[in-house]
């Protein structure tokens, strides 16, 4: 799965994922990326959220919507929005991790599984790409 | 102006004790290359949302990652392409799922967005959607890898199923 969130200039947000889903997959089976709510959200009162992992589980915890709601409603940082919602995710059985961006440009990089991918930059120059 | 862009790129089953050296690079380009189409929009003055569909479509064209080309087989052999875009300025939002000739499905998704009055479309329907739309079309055969492939067949040969998430190729 690949994915990819941004605030711009003039502070809006976006998120997009696109994957394949699970080698071997049977019966039309179809994941979180897709779903708005689960594997993609973007709201300009809270964050920008893009996943990748266990798509049944992320669709039970609606891990993007969550993490949204989470800043939105209860005033939550994106930090421990995030954290919160994917260690909630892990407790259902569910690993993986979520790229998030807020509207003030403040980014979290969360996970519960190695093999993530992840690249960042900013109009400051900031520049990183990694795999942890 | 102050922008921000952040990229994922799963590659799989691959870990850092698992990826060698050439895999590492061949990742650690794409994310960079990602980097520095969304980068280009938003330098530019461009919105958020045209940034993430540029970022997420050089990923799908990178065989590297599970998403467009690279993208990992169904069980019947087949490639099957989810994508889905938001603009948070608006909340309108845009997906499709197992759709199987789009070059970009990122851009299919959003073209649901913006040209449709649907959020999500699916199978043989979206299909149809993104030809009529003029979107790129291309041959499944594009999207295939030769590591797509053994991935596939070592699946079955183990007889696991494709929910064992610890194989996790995908």
């Amino acid at each position: 799965t690949v994915g990819a969130v941004a605030r711009d200039a003039a502070g809006h947000v976006a998120a997009a994922t696109s994957t394949g889903g699970l080698t071997g997959k049977r019966w039309g089976r179809i994941g979180d990326a897709p779903l708005i709510g689960a594997g993609t959200y973007a709201d300009d009162r809270a964050a920008a959220v893009s996943a990748t992992g266990a798509g049944e589980y992320f669709i039970r915890e609606g891990v993007a919507h969550e993490i949204c709601a989470r800043v939105r409603l209860a005033g939550a940082p994106l930090r421990e929005a995030a954290d919160a919602v994917m260690a909630e995710t892990r407790e259902l059985g569910g690993r993986g991790g979520v790229i998030v961006t807020g509207p003030d440009g403040e980014t979290v990089y969360s996970f519960t599984t190695p093999g993530m991918y992840r690249g960042r930059a900013s109009a400051e120059g900031a520049r990183s790409v990694g795999i942890y | 102006s102050d922008w921000t862009l952040l990229v994922h790129g799963g590659a799989g089953s691959m870990t850092r004790d698992t990826i060698d050296a050439a895999q590492d690079a061949a990742a650690r380009a794409g994310l960079n290359a990602a980097l520095d189409a969304g980068s280009a929009v938003l330098a530019g003055g461009g919105s958020a949302v045209d940034a993430v569909e540029a970022a997420v479509r050089v990923l799908e064209d990178d065989p590297a990652f599970n998403a467009g080309r690279g993208a990992v087989f169904t069980h019947e052999g087949h490639i099957e392409l989810d994508a889905a875009i938001m603009d948070g300025a608006t909340r309108d939002a845009g997906a499709v799922a197992a759709v199987t000739r789009t070059r970009n499905p990122v851009t299919l998704a959003r073209h649901v967005m913006v040209d449709s009055p649907h959020v999500l479309l699916a199978g043989k329907g979206a299909d149809a959607f993104s030809a009529e739309q003029g979107i790129e079309q291309i041959d499944p055969a594009w999207f295939a890898t030769p590591e797509r492939r053994r991935q596939l067949d070592d699946m079955k040969a183990r007889k696991t199923g494709s929910f064992d998430v610890d194989l996790k190729y995908g």
